[in-house]
């Protein structure tokens, strides 16, 4: 349902809740010219960095299943704050893709 | 509208 076909150079990473903090700063969104969100940090001591797959460079395609293709910055950043935020979830699934390979 | 300068659009979590 809206979920991409997943190609060789996209990857599934589920980051557990296990710091305080994310730990990633995204840049871009839709009507920009980076149109999905690309990490362009990572940051030593947050969940990102130890769950040690996510890198900087990867583009984000999806968030616990919610596409955020056609979304803007502001709208995108909404939606990882809150995956992040929810008790319901001890973890955060990222559909990335890493366009250098 | 023109692409924004999306170097200025960065959120950290």
């Amino acid at each position: 349902t809206g979920s991409p076909v997943q190609g060789p150079t996209t990857t599934l990473v589920r980051v557990l809740k296990n710091a305080s903090t994310l730990g990633i700063a995204i840049e871009g969104g839709a009507n920009t010219r980076q149109p999905l969100p690309r990490i362009v940090t990572i940051q030593k001591g947050g969940s990102a960095h130890s769950c040690g797959q996510l890198k900087v460079g990867q583009v984000i395609l999806e968030v616990n299943g919610i596409s955020l293709r056609g979304r803007e910055h502001k709208d995108a950043a909404r939606i990882i704050a809150e995956a992040f935020k929810t008790k319901e979830k001890d973890h955060i699934d990222f559909l990335v893709v890493d366009p250098g390979l | 509208s023109p692409p924004k300068d999306y170097e200025d659009e960065v959120t950290f979590f």
